[in-house]
C-alpha cells in the first residue's frame, strides 16, 4: 500500500488537507482579484459602479467551495448510479471528482462541467469502456463537453488512476471474521452486515475519510459502527493470537483500535 | 519474498457467492480459482 | 527538463523518442501519446500504461520516470532500454548459453510475479515486450493491455495477448481467466529462447489452436474438467500429448528440470498451470548452471 499512488499522493493529515484547500482557494481568489483590477483599469467606472463591483465580486470562501464540491460529488454518485455503473466505478468517479477540486477551485472550473468527465474517465480507468457518444446519449452533455477537461482531470489526478476502495477489504474481513470467530458467527447475520456496510462505505467515500485513513481502516470503522461487539471481539482474538510473537511487524492492537475509533467518529 | 503475510484457509470460509461461481461450467473451464479470489480480498483487507 | 533527440518508434497510439533528463544527464525514452486522433478522448492503452506503471516499482518492470503534458500531448518518460529479447533471438550472430536463458527467465518471472502479487495481469507478454537495460537487466514493458485482476463475476475479453503467446483458455474464448494466461506466455517465450525460432507460430486464431494442440496435445475433460464445454471444442482435431522423449528430442539442450519447468508453464489446464511463485521456486533455478550475471551476458 505504501508503494501505491493512493498512499504516496493522496494521503493527508487533516491539517494538510485544510492547507491544500485554503491554498487552492487563495490561488483562484488572487486570480479573480487581478482580473477585476485589470477590468477596472480598462473601464472608467463611476464610483457607484465601483462600489457595486466590489460588493458583488467577493470570491467564495473555502467552506462555500466545499459545500458546492460536496453537492456536485453527490450528483456524481446519483448520475453514475443512474447509469447502473458497478459500485467500485461509482466510487472511483466520486474520488476523481473530489480530487480534481482539491487541486482546482470551483471558481476556475465550474463543477457542473466536471461531473460527466469524471464518470467517463472512471469508466475508462476501470476498463468499463463506454464510447463517449453512447455516454453522451445516456448522460446528456455533448461529447465535446465530456472530453473538454479529460486531460486537465488526468493531470490534476497526478496521473494516479488505480484506487483502492474499502469494498474489497469488506469482503476480506467478511472471510477473516469467519476464520477468527470460527463457529461463533451466524452467516446470515454476517451477510446482512456485509450488505449494510457496503452501503455505508458508499456514503463514507463522499467525506474526507478517504484522505485521512486507509481503505481497511475505513472498512473496520464502518464494521465497528455496524456491530461494535463483534468487531472488538474479532480484533481482540486476532491480535491476542499474534501477541505471543512480539516482533516489529506485529500491528499493536491498541494503536489500531485508536485509529479505527478515530475513523469511526470522523465518519459518524 | 514469497512467504505470505497471512494464513489463507479456504475450508474456513463460507462464501455462497464465490462457491456458486466455482461450480459454473464457464468458470471451471476458464481456470477460475477461489483461492485467488480469497487471496485478493484478504490482501486488500490486511494491506 | 526532458529533451526529445531521436525518434525511435511509432505505434498506433504513441511516438517514441530517445532523449535526456537534463538535470541528471540520464538517457530516457519519451513516449508521446497522440491524442487528437482518438474520438473517445485519451486512448485506453495510454490510460492503462499510466494507471499500472504508476503503481509498480520493480527492478524487472520498466520504470515510469515522469509524466507530463506538453502541447496537448501526454508524455510518458520511461527508462531507456536499448534492446529486447526478440532482437536477441533473431540475431544469429549473438550466441547465448543455457545460463543466459536461465537469467532472462528468472528476471522475467520476477517482474511477472511482482505484477501478479499486485493483482495486475499484463496480457501481452512476448519477447519484444521484454526489454533489456544497458546492463543486461530484463524489464517487462508495454502495459497497454494490462488490467487489474477482475472482481469474480466480471466478464473479460479473451481477445488479448499476441496470438503466438496466447494461452489455450483464451483460444477457447474464456471470460473468467486468471494470471495463468501470463505464465503460459512466459512458457512459450522459454521454448522460443531454447529453439531460437517461434515455438507456436499460428497463422490465424484457428490455426493457432491447431498448432498449439499438435505440439502439446489436445486437452480433454480428464485433465481439464469442462474444457469440452467451450463452443469451439467440438471442431478440434484430437492430438495426443507429446511423450517426454519427443520433448527431449525437440529441446535437445534442455535438462530434465528445464523440461519440467517448461511443461509446468505450458500445462493446458489453467487451474493446474504453475503460478509465478511455483516457477521461481522450481528446481530449474536451483540446478547448475546458475543464472548468468546479467551484466556479463554478451
Amino acid at each position: 500500500y505504501r508503494h501505491s499512488s493512493q498512499y504516496r499522493f493522496w494521503s493527508f493529515s487533516k491539517e494538510r488537507l485544510r492547507e491544500k484547500r485554503v491554498n487552492t482557494n487563495k490561488i483562484a481568489a488572487d486570480t479573480i482579484y487581478k482580473n477585476i483590477l485589470d477590468f477596472k483599469n480598462q473601464q472608467d467606472l463611476t464610483q457607484e459602479q465601483l462600489d457595486v463591483l466590489d460588493a458583488r465580486t467577493q470570491p467564495l470562501s473555502v467552506d462555500d467551495e466545499l459545500k458546492l464540491i460536496n453537492f456536485y460529488a453527490k450528483k456524481v454518485q446519483v448520475i453514475s448510479q443512474h447509469l447502473n455503473l458497478p459500485t467500485e466505478i461509482i466510487a472511483t468517479s466520486i474520488s476523481f471528482f473530489k480530487k480534481f477540486f482539491l487541486e482546482n477551485s470551483v471558481m476556475q472550473y465550474d463543477p457542473k462541467s466536471l461531473v460527466h468527465t469524471t464518470i467517463f474517465l472512471a469508466c475508462k480507468a476501470e476498463n468499463y469502456f463506454i464510447s463517449v457518444d453512447s455516454f453522451a446519449k445516456k448522460a446528456k452533455p455533448n461529447r465535446e463537453a465530456i472530453l473538454k477537461y479529460e486531460f486537465k482531470l488526468l493531470e490534476s489526478l497526478k496521473f494516479s488512476l488505480l484506487i483502492h476502495h474499502p469494498y474489497k477489504p469488506l469482503h476480506g474481513f467478511f472471510l477473516d471474521i469467519q476464520n477468527v470467530l470460527h463457529g461463533k458467527v451466524d452467516l446470515n447475520y454476517m451477510g446482512q452486515t456485509y450488505d449494510k456496510c457496503k452501503k455505508k462505505i458508499t456514503e463514507a467515500i463522499l467525506t474526507d475519510v478517504v484522505y485521512l485513513f486507509t481503505p481497511p481502516q475505513i472498512t473496520l470503522a464502518i464494521l465497528m459502527i455496524e456491530d461494535e461487539a463483534l468487531i472488538t471481539k474479532y480484533l481482540e482474538l486476532k491480535f491476542s493470537v499474534n501477541s505471543e510473537k512480539k516482533n516489529n511487524d506485529t500491528i499493536s492492537f491498541s494503536t489500531l483500535l485508536t485509529i479505527i475509533n478515530d475513523c469511526k467518529s470522523f465518519i459518524q | 519474498n514469497t512467504i505470505p503475510r497471512f494464513k489463507l484457509d479456504e475450508k474456513l470460509y463460507s462464501d455462497p457467492f464465490i462457491k456458486d461461481l466455482e461450480n459454473r461450467k464457464e468458470f471451471v473451464a476458464s481456470g477460475f480459482r477461489t483461492d485467488y479470489v480469497y487471496e485478493r480480498v484478504l490482501t486488500e483487507a490486511f494491506m | 527538463e526532458y529533451t526529445k533527440e531521436k525518434k525511435v518508434g511509432e505505434g498506433t497510439y504513441a511516438v517514441v523518442y530517445l532523449g535526456t533528463k537534463q538535470s541528471t544527464g540520464r538517457q530516457i525514452a519519451v513516449k508521446e501519446i497522440k491524442t487528437s486522433e482518438f474520438k473517445d478522448g485519451l486512448d485506453m492503452s495510454a490510460i492503462r500504461e499510466v494507471k499500472y506503471l504508476q503503481e509498480i516499482q520493480h527492478d524487472n518492470v520498466i520504470e515510469l520516470v515522469d509524466i507530463f503534458m506538453a502541447y496537448d500531448n501526454l508524455n510518458l518518460v520511461l527508462e531507456f532500454l536499448p534492446s529486447d529479447l526478440e532482437v536477441i533471438i533473431k540475431d544469429r550472430s549473438i550466441l547465448f548459453t543455457p545460463a543466459d536463458i536461465k537469467s532472462w527467465m528468472l528476471m522475467t518471472l520476477r517482474g511477472v510475479h511482482h505484477c501478479h502479487r499486485n493483482f495486475i495481469l499484463h496480457r501481452d507478454l512476448k519477447p519484444n515486450n521484454l526489454l533489456l537495460s544497458p546492463d543486461g537487466v530484463i524489464k517487462v514493458a508495454d502495459f497497454g493491455l494490462a488490467r487489474a485482476v477482475p472482481s469474480p463475476h466480471e466478464m473479460l475479453t479473451s481477445n488479448v495477448v499476441t496470438r503466438w503467446y496466447r494461452a489455450p483458455e483464451l483460444l477457447f474464448g474464456a471470460k473468467h481467466y486468471t494470471s495463468a494466461i501470463d505464465i503460459w506466455s512466459v512458457g512459450v517465450i522459454f521454448a522460443e529462447l531454447m529453439l531460437r525460432i517461434p515455438y507456436l507460430p499460428g497463422q490465424n486464431d484457428i490455426d493457432q489452436m491447431e498448432v498449439t494442440f499438435r505440439a502439446l496435445g489436445t486437452p480433454t475433460d480428464k485433465e481439464w474438467p469442462e474444457v469440452s464445454s467451450f463452443g469451439s471444442y467440438n471442431k478440434l482435431q484430437i492430438y495426443p500429448p507429446p511423450s517426454i522423449d519427443e520433448l527431449r528430442k525437440r529441446f535437445i539442450a534442455a535438462s530434465e528440470n528445464a523440461l519440467n519447468f517448461m511443461c509446468g508453464m505450458l500445462t493446458m489446464n489453467p487451474k493446474k498451470r504453475w503460478n509465478a511463485i511455483e516457477c521461481l521456486e522450481s528446481e530449474y533455478f536451483k540446478e547448475m548452471p546458475p543464472p548468468s550475471d546479467p551484466s556479463e551476458i554478451k
